[in-house]
This record gives C-alpha cells, structure tokens and sequence, in this order.
C-alpha cells in the first residue's frame, strides 16, 4: 500500500503569467512525482499540488527562489489519510 | 445492515458495501428501482447502473455518474444518497414524482470500480482507471480525457504516466465504452450529469475548445438557477460557467461527448471543498454535501422535464 507520510498539500496561487509558468514548468519534471489536485488554470487561481516528502525540500525551495508565493494546505497526507481508514473501521463495527 | 434504512451514509464505505446496498435497494423497492449491468470494467468487475422508472419504454431520462475519478470518494458517498432520497422522496416530493412521472433516472455510482478498489486498498490517491499501457510500466487512462470530443487534443496528456493520460484511443477503456453504448442504445437521454469533486464548480461544454457552444445562454442561465438552489441550504458558494473558461481547457471530457450527441442538458459537478482537505474531504461532510447537490440536480431535472426537445 502506498502511504503518503511527509507528503504535503501546497496551495500556490500564482499572480503573473511567470509566476504561473514556473509552476507550469515545475509540473513537467516527473522526477518530483507532484500530484496536481488543481492544474495551473490562470494567474489568481489556486493550483493545489501534493508533494512527496523527498521532493518537498527542493520544490519549496525553487518556488521562493523565483518569488513565487504558496501556504500549506494538508501539513500531512497521511495524517488525514489515517483519520479516514480509522472513521471508516469505526462505522463498520457499528 | 438488514435494510437501506440501517446503512450508515454518513461514511464511506467500500466497493463491496456499496454493491450490497445497491441489491437492498432494488430488493425493498422491485416496482421503482432495478440494477443494469452496462458492462465490465478492465479488471472484469461489473458496472452497474441504478435505473428509477414507474413504468413505460424507454421513456425520457436523466443521467447521472459518480466516481469517474476515484479518489474523489466524497461523489460516490453522494451517489448513495441520491439513490437512497429518491427512493424515499419519489412520491412524497411533488417535484420529484412530476418528474419520475415523464421521465427514467440512470444513476452510476461507482463508474470506475477499479480505481475505486484500488483506493481501498494500494493507493489511495488513485484517479485513473487500471488498463495497462503497452510499452509503458504506468498504468491507467483518464476516464475524462477519453471521450471521442476532441480527444488527443489540448488539455489532456499523450504519456501514460501522466494523471491526464487520454489512452491509446478514444473509448479505449471499458468503463467509458460502457456508457458510450448504453447511451446510443438508449437513444432518449436528455440530461447528462457526471459528478467529480473538488472545487465547488458547475460546468458546462466546452473544455476541447473555447468556442461556446449553441445553447450556452440557456445552459449558463441552468447552472445559475441550480448554484442558487445549492447555495441555499448551507451557503456552499458554487462558481459556474464552461470548462474551457472557468477551469481549463480540457480534451476528451465526458460532457464535451455527451452534448455533442445531442444531449444538451450536460453538467459536470466538482463538489466540496475549496481546498481545506480536498479530496479527503471528512466522512461528516458527506451528507450536508449530498443534501447541497442534490437540490442543483433536481433543478436541472426539472428544467429538463419542462424542456423535453
């Protein structure tokens, strides 16, 4: 089973056409693994991206090299992820 | 649980669980609901359809799917719902017996049960469907980008290691082809409503291209009616528009194929949330989000029923 420990949502809303390009290239290097949970759609929309942990260090760091802006949206995937397998067993003893 | 009125919506549940409940519903209500297979999915899993009718030959009807992408577990949740309140509603809601009265309702809860078991089990951030590709070790196709509307174009990916992979050739998934025959054959459907989450949107044709599409006017005015009916029950703000130009573009989409068969009443929904917890929206919200959506669909159902072309 994949798990996602470490992996974190991020939510870049890029302001520029440039800002938005270098999201755009960033979701071409399939070495990262990104899973784009919003696609790039335009300056001013939310692109929310789940980033594996061994690609987080080096993905936030390109963004604020080029200035580009972004919040964490899920600190860690897994976290939620179990939460639900947990609700999901809680309901079915019920 | 003995009956549908045991089962807990308030959950997610798993393929088989929901399979189940699929065969107590048909069971407890044999002179309103029955179960269709339209076809098997690449792991040979069946694809089961619920059909609502009081009666008739194929009759107007409406179409809705949920779970096309199977991570976005928050819309089969709400296809459980839907078929649970038509039920309970289809002669106790006016709206809703006028419309049962003209017209049959389809309803695919688990449009991609591959994907969907899968995200039980292995990964549970699977979207796509499960064929192989030759040549490649990715698996899966995007079973919205393989839809014969402008399929291979634009806003879809030709490598098949990418979530927007559009497959090898339109239809090439079962699971498409699937809904691509029973609607041909079925020849009468005249709303088509597939059901994805997230982002709070109500869309419309076209995403292949920019060019709006005939009825716009008339689509862009449903989707407002149906945001504001949404929008009333707990203040879930909606956007709405076209594919191309609310989200992106977007080749090989479901929609985009539907009303190019004619079928103008096509909806695609991206249910809650905004972007707190995305696609791993908490189990709470499964109901309220249901109760929300499923005032947009009888809106659009009763526009549809008073629209008949």
């Amino acid at each position: 089973t994949e798990t996602f420990v470490g992996h974190q949502v991020l939510r870049i809303t890029p302001t520029s056409d440039e800002e938005l390009q270098v999201v755009q290239e960033l979701q071409d290097l399939e070495e990262l693994q990104l899973d784009f949970w919003l696609e790039p759609r335009g300056p001013g929309y939310p692109v929310d991206v789940r980033v594996p942990f061994p690609s987080l260090q080096s993905f936030k760091a390109h963004l604020e090299a080029n200035g580009v802006s972004y919040s964490i949206m899920i600190e860690d995937v897994q976290a939620l992820v179990d939460n639900e397998q947990t609700e999901l067993l809680r309901s079915r003893r019920q | 649980p003995l009956s549908t009125n045991t089962f807990d919506y308030a959950t997610y549940h798993t393929l088989d669980e929901i399979y189940s409940f699929m065969d107590l519903l048909v069971a407890e209500n044999p002179n309103l609901v029955s179960k269709v297979e339209i076809g098997r999915s690449t792991e040979n899993r069946p694809l089961y359809v619920l059909k609502f009718s009081k009666g008739g030959t194929n009759r107007p009807a409406v179409w809705i799917d949920t779970g096309i992408h199977s991570r976005e577990w928050v819309t089969q949740a709400s296809g459980v719902w839907f078929a649970k309140k038509i039920v309970v509603d289809h002669e106790n809601d006016e709206g809703l017996a006028s419309i049962l009265d003209q017209m049959d309702i389809f309803l695919e809860i688990v449009t991609n049960p591959d994907g969907f078991a899968f995200t039980q089990t292995q990964n549970r951030m699977w979207r796509k469907t499960r064929s192989k590709q030759s040549g490649s070790v990715c698996i899966g196709v995007d079973p919205n980008r393989n839809w014969d509307a402008g399929f291979g174009g634009p806003g879809a990916s030709r490598n098949p290691c990418s979530e927007t992979y559009h497959g090898p050739y339109a239809n090439s998934e079962p699971e498409v082809k699937a809904i691509v025959d029973f609607v041909k054959s079925h020849g009468n459907i005249k709303a088509f409503i597939s059901i994805h989450s997230y982002s709070q949107l109500l869309l419309y044709p076209y995403g292949y291209t920019r060019t709006p599409v005939p009825d716009q006017k008339e689509l862009h005015q449903i989707s407002e009616k149906a945001v504001t009916a949404l929008s009333s029950l707990y203040g879930t703000n909606y956007k709405y528009g076209s594919i191309f130009t609310t989200i992106y573009q977007a080749s090989g989409s479901t929609v985009d194929w539907t009303y190019n068969q004619g079928i103008k009443y096509s909806f695609t929904f991206e249910l809650r949330d905004t972007g707190r917890y995305g696609f791993l929206l908490p189990a709470k919200q499964i109901v309220p989000t249901a109760q929300e959506t499923w005032l947009a669909l009888k809106t659009i159902m009763l526009y549809t029923r008073d629209h008949l072309y």
